[in-house]
């Protein structure tokens, strides 16, 4: 695992994170249980908590979908590509391409005929690593792997990630330490980029 | 063109301009192709070419290209060929995070010394 440069991390005093949807993306209640699932994979090895707000101005985290151009310098490229990014802390924000054919639920063999399908929980968990302050693994296994192929799901914290958010934020004491489930690999060829 | 007719998939330019990196497959140093100037700003964009070079990229594939995608390489475990081999392409067109690998110079993932490491 790596952090960022300097470490930052949540000052101690702020374990109980919250976070906030931009209005402006009308998303459902299935939508937001995507990302509860992905902030609740985080929170089960670390002491952090994670609840889900109406204000976004307030929020410590805020998530937005957007297309293009979305005004911080760097914009998202449509279809594949860049598919998410997010700061480092303590900014919070949480940016996904719009232009993507997320998958929110139920079993990717079902969106084969979806061109380039991707995961969303897959892309939350893994961008919700950065906004607490893990940078990219070389880890191909690790959640925190630059790159996600499309068609496949991978949300399950290995023992790189767990050991890189407990070095910042310490383990959570119920955490057992047992070593999290292997990464899922179901995949599936997509076009050229299978 | 009528954009009803090309497959959603396609309609976006620069999925396509992703896909067209294939056609930088073999390229080495020395040689002056036709667009290279593009995969130079892909590298800048992940940070393996500083963000602090703000000259135009040229299409030649001169040192700062070859050293990017050394670095491209040893990151993601590929032969470091420094040329832009089928398998190095291959990688880059996968779809990704946008952050960074490389950060104010400094590799964030290769396997040798890190930004931080603990032992256990």
């Amino acid at each position: 695992y790596t952090l960022f440069p300097g470490e930052p991390r949540w000052p101690k005093d702020r374990r109980d994170l919250t976070y906030a949807f931009d209005p402006r993306n009308p998303l459902t209640d299935e939508v937001k249980g995507v990302f509860a699932r992905a902030f609740g994979r985080w929170a089960e090895v670390t002491e952090l908590n994670f609840t889900n707000i109406e204000s976004f101005t307030t929020s410590d985290i805020t998530i937005g979908f957007y297309t293009g151009d979305h005004g911080d310098g760097e914009p998202f490229d449509g279809v594949l590509g860049t598919l998410a990014h997010a700061f480092s802390p303590p900014s919070g924000k949480f940016h996904l391409d719009a232009d993507e054919n997320w998958v929110v639920s139920g079993d990717l063999d079902s969106f084969l005929s979806v061109t380039a399908a991707v995961d969303l929980e897959s892309v939350a968990v893994h961008e919700i690593g950065h906004l607490l302050g893990l940078g990219h693994s070389s880890v191909e296994e690790s959640i925190m792997y630059p790159t996600i192929t499309t068609g496949k799901r991978k949300v399950d914290l290995t023992n790189d990630d767990v050991e890189g958010i407990q070095y910042l934020y310490g383990a959570n004491p119920n955490f057992n330490g047992t070593s999290p489930p292997s990464t899922t690999t179901r995949q599936r060829d997509t076009g050229s980029f299978g | 063109p009528n954009s009803t007719a090309i497959p959603p998939s396609l309609r976006n330019t620069t999925r396509v301009f992703w896909n067209a990196f294939s056609n930088f497959t073999g390229c080495h140093h020395g040689q002056n192709v036709d667009g290279l100037f593009r995969i130079k700003k892909y590298f800048q964009r992940f940070g393996y070419i500083p963000q602090t070079y703000t000259g135009n990229f040229t299409d030649d594939f001169d040192d700062i290209l070859k050293a990017a995608v050394e670095l491209y390489q040893k990151n993601f475990g590929l032969n470091v060929t420094g040329e832009l081999d089928a398998l190095t392409i291959k990688h880059i067109v996968i779809p990704r995070c946008g952050n960074p690998d490389v950060v104010n110079g400094t590799s964030v993932m290769h396997n040798g010394p890190r930004l931080h490491t603990v032992k256990h």
